[in-house]
């Protein structure tokens, strides 16, 4: 991982006395090295290496025993500390049903963490109610209505022929006539590129103001990380974004992108394929991960 | 990017950032620069638009299949089989459904395999795109064995003539050893049903995917020997940059891209329309 690589890039530096600028560049460029192979964007590398240079440059690297590992720390602390979010909890509402709208990519994750969320606040005791709204991908009716099942809560659908944002409202309505706390929206997978979908996902979020409106993004997402939460964060009020597939082996540079270009926190770690596979978010974990 | 400049070293800088952010990687991305540095020296290219140009045929280049047509090419005696293989959520069931049709067109008898039996409502997906398509489908009870419906559909089209017989597998992650041992049981019961390899194992990627796509390609490959990759989902903003560092590393053939959501969106994959869009 990266403390290898420092360690003997500093290893040749150092037999030459003391540290010079052009060797903390050095060092510098193994640091971005290593964030653009965990699939950090390209922009938020240079912006990132900026702001650390300073620190790089100061007295507690020149002065280490170990400036490599010096280095690491640096770079730890501060993924930590952009990764790291003021708000991890769930938006409730004052008068209940709380409404909670997923969105995002194309397979990133959303109707299984409907399910995940679902079977979370089940367990809690509380009565949430998923809702299909997916008018278009073939089964995915069925596909929520079998999570349902699964995870033991109600289901509402209105068949695939209604626009989402009339289901929604309707779901809300049956929530609030069925004394249920928490409706869940699974929406259709969509590309941010596409306005058609994308007014689909406003009037949605138009028709049944949630409380809390979560971007699903898989976290073996590369580069197009920064288009994707632009443009959905810039569409809907986005609250937080939930991270999928993190149970496999990408660094998940993904999560630094998103939270340097929309500052949105992340809430939530999807770890496996079954409805239990539902973490909060842990900083320190994916940060230790993209340094690889 | 380029109309009408002259070559200096922001440029080269410019062509770097274009490919890392295509998703080439970084390592990759400064090999090929600097490769397309030695190769403009050599030519004596001053002309912006003449690098690009360049560098573009480089990426085709390395793109380009050793085999004429990207294709995939039915074996001796039918039924041929083909294997879709890939992490969760890459696009698998939907490329079938549009491979079924490409081949239903080509007038070709289709035969489909849910051999995912995991994914709630997986079976119910193909399905639908079997109808689709025209195409036979053979399925069991969720739950039951991938390898019992593999070797079921290839005797099913044995028996009915069917030209291909395509399988659909539940998304695993490559970390998931026991799920990659299942993978590797369902290929072992397609040999034993046609006494040969799959004609086809093919790998499909999310064209969304960063670095770990070198790490997909190389798990499946050691796992089910791969014969051809496909990148679902280039209709987005996502360039799919991931294919050269696979091509590169394994040789593995890119067959397919998958341009949308509909029965229709799928197309070979041409390494120049590729490296254009790669440079746009
Ligand atoms: N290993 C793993 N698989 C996951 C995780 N979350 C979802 N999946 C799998 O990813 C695939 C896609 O999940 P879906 O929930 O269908 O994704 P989606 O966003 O609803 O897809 P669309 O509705 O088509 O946009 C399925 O195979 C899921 O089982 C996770 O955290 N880990
Ligand atoms: N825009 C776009 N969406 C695609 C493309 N291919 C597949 N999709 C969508 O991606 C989502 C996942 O597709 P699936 O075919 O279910 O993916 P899968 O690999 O079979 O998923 P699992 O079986 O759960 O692992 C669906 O919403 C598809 O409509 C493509 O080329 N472009
Ligand atoms: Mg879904
Ligand atoms: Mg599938």
């Amino acid at each position: 991982g990266l403390s290898e690589k420092l360690s003997a890039t500093f290893k040749k530096l150092r037999s030459r006395g003391r540290l010079t600028e052009a060797d903390i560049s050095a060092a510098l460029r193994e640091v971005r090295m290593a964030l653009l192979e965990a699939d950090v964007s390209f922009q938020v590398v240079k912006d990132f290496t900026n702001a650390i240079k300073e620190q790089a440059l100061g007295e507690e690297v020149a002065k280490a025993l170990s400036p490599g590992q010096q280095v690491v720390k640096i770079v730890h602390t501060e993924l930590v500390r952009l990764l790291g979010s003021d708000a991890t909890g769930l938006a409730t509402a004052e008068t209940p049903p709380t409404i909670i709208l997923l969105a995002g990519l194309q397979g990133s994750g959303k109707t299984t963490m409907a399910g995940k969320l679902a079977r979370m606040m089940a367990k809690r005791g509380g009565t949430p109610l998923l809702v299909a709204t997916d008018t278009r991908r073939p089964a995915a009716i069925r596909q929520l209505e079998v999570v349902a099942e699964q995870v033991g809560v109600p289901f509402f659908q209105m068949g695939d022929q209604l626009e989402p944002a009339r289901i929604a409202a309707a779901a809300v309505s049956h929530a609030r006539s069925h004394n249920l706390d928490t409706v869940i929206i699974d929406t259709a997978g969509r590309l941010h590129t596409d306005a058609e979908m994308m007014d689909e996902i406003r009037a949605v979020h138009q028709a049944v103001s949630p409380h809390e409106t979560l971007l699903v993004l898989d976290s073996l997402t590369g580069q197009d990380a920064v288009n994707v939460a632009t443009e959905f964060c810039g569409t809907v009020d986005v609250d937080g974004v939930v991270l999928t597939k993190l149970d496999g082996d990408a660094r998940g540079g993904a999560a630094l992108s998103l939270r340097a270009v929309t500052g949105k926190p992340i809430k939530f770690a999807g770890v496996g394929e079954k409805f239990d596979a539902l973490e909060t978010f842990h900083p320190e974990r994916i940060a230790s991960r993209i340094l690889g | 990017l380029t109309g009408g400049r002259q070559v200096d070293e922001g440029l080269f800088d410019e062509l770097e950032e274009l490919l890392i952010e295509a998703d080439v990687g970084p390592g990759l991305a400064a090999e090929l620069v600097a490769e397309l540095r030695r190769e403009a020296e050599s030519q004596h290219i001053t002309d912006a638009d003449a690098l690009r140009d360049l560098m573009r045929s480089q990426v085709a280049t390395l793109l380009r299949a050793e085999t004429g047509t990207p294709e995939i090419v039915p074996g001796p005696t039918p039924p041929s089989v083909l294997l879709v293989v890939g992490v969760n959520g890459t696009g698998k069931t939907t490329t079938i459904g549009k491979l079924a049709h490409l081949l239903r067109k080509q007038g070709r008898r289709v035969l489909l395999a849910a051999a995912d039996t995991f994914r709630a409502a997986a079976i119910d997906q193909l399905q639908i795109w079997a109808e689709r398509a025209r195409a036979d489908i053979v399925r069991h009870q969720e739950g039951s064995d991938p390898g019992a419906v593999a070797f079921d559909a290839i005797e099913a089209a044995k028996a009915r003539g069917a030209d291909w017989v395509i399988i659909d597998t539940a998304g695993r992650l490559h970390t998931k050893s026991g799920l990659m041992r299942e993978l590797e049981k369902v290929q072992r019961v397609c040999r034993r049903a046609t006494g040969r390899d799959p004609e086809e194992v093919l790998l499909v990627l999310d064209a969304t995917t960063g670095q770990n796509a070198l790490r997909q390609a190389e798990v499946f490959g050691e796992a089910v020997g791969l014969t051809g990759v496909v990148v679902a989902k280039l209709d987005g903003t996502a360039k799919g940059g991931i294919v050269l560092g696979i091509k590169k590393r394994f040789g593995i053939p890119i067959r397919y891209v998958g341009t949308g959501e509909g029965i229709d969106d799928l197309a070979p994959f041409s390494p120049e329309e590729f490296a254009h869009a790669l440079f746009e």
